[in-house]
């Protein structure tokens, strides 16, 4: 879920 | 649509248990504001198509998408105050029922043909090469050819959409979970606002009272044959990549093993 998880904690630009 | 003669109420009142929480007008505006962008394939498209080219295409814009995907997730209201957990478990069971139905909306003008980005646009024929990928692409265009008939606004399909993301998972407000009952309560609450924010976008359409019962019932109904064509793509796709026609990477093969029977 690497990519995933990444996208969805990051915060949108 | 018939003209708007008449001011009639809407179907269903907004639920209650969703008061004080977002207006079904205000809801909307929030799901529209969410959209993602239009993109580009951005590929040199050499035709004729081969199987592997066709799939390469496929699978790159779809990786695309994906992204921009998660980001509309999150603007979704309510989605974030899910537990990471379900936000995972609803994209990882909906990724491809979300891209689907973006390409019918974007098709839906097209008679024939398949938008998937406006320089990636297929005809059905041109399916042939690639194996058991026809069958797909029919269902896609009847799905499509159904919402033409039935003049989807766009005020409905953000409300299809966001329906679907949020009804990936079965939401019980009387289960009881290792987390607690809150937890579903949110979900059933969200996907409530999601059916208010329907039903309302349908009576602003002036129709009477028995023609909503139907367009509503036209619509959800068309959320199963979706699930459908999405269960039949995941398939063909797994398919493809374990032949070896296509390579999948990156958030693409996350949200592919999550669905194929090799996933843990």
């Amino acid at each position: 879920n690497t990519k995933l998880l990444q996208l969805l904690t990051t915060k949108p630009e | 649509l018939p003209p708007m003669e008449l001011s009639l109420p809407p179907l269903v009142q907004p639920s209650q248990s969703n008061q004080p929480f977002m207006s079904p007008e205000e809801f909307i505006s929030r799901i529209m504001e969410a959209e993602p962008p239009e993109i580009y394939l951005m590929e040199d498209l050499k035709k004729p198509f081969t199987q592997a080219s066709m799939m390469m295409s496929l699978t790159n814009l779809a990786d695309k998408e994906l992204v921009l995907m998660i980001s509309w997730a999150k603007k979704i209201p309510g989605f974030v105050e899910l537990s990471l957990a379900d936000q995972i478990h609803l994209l990882k069971c909906c990724w491809l029922e979300i891209l689907m139905l973006g390409l019918m909306w974007r098709s839906v003008d097209h008679p024939g043909k398949l938008i998937f980005s406006p320089d990636f646009k297929l005809s059905r024929e041109e399916g042939q090469c690639v194996e058991g990928i026809m069958e797909i692409f029919d269902m896609l265009l009847a799905a499509t050819s159904r919402f033409r008939e039935l003049k989807l606004q766009r005020e409905e399909y953000v409300c299809l959409k966001a329906m679907i993301l949020l009804n990936s998972i079965l939401c019980n407000d009387n289960c009881s979970t290792a987390a607690g009952l809150p937890k579903k309560n949110k979900l059933c609450k969200n996907l409530d606002s999601v059916i208010d924010a329907l039903v309302w976008a349908i009576s602003k359409l002036g129709l009477s009272t028995q023609q909503q019962t139907l367009r509503l019932g036209h619509l959800t109904m068309l959320l199963s044959h979706i699930r459908h064509v999405s269960n039949k793509g995941m398939d063909h796709l797994s398919t493809m990549k374990k032949k070896n026609v296509v390579l999948v990477y990156n958030l693409l093969l996350e949200m592919l093993d999550a669905n194929t029977s090799s996933s843990s």
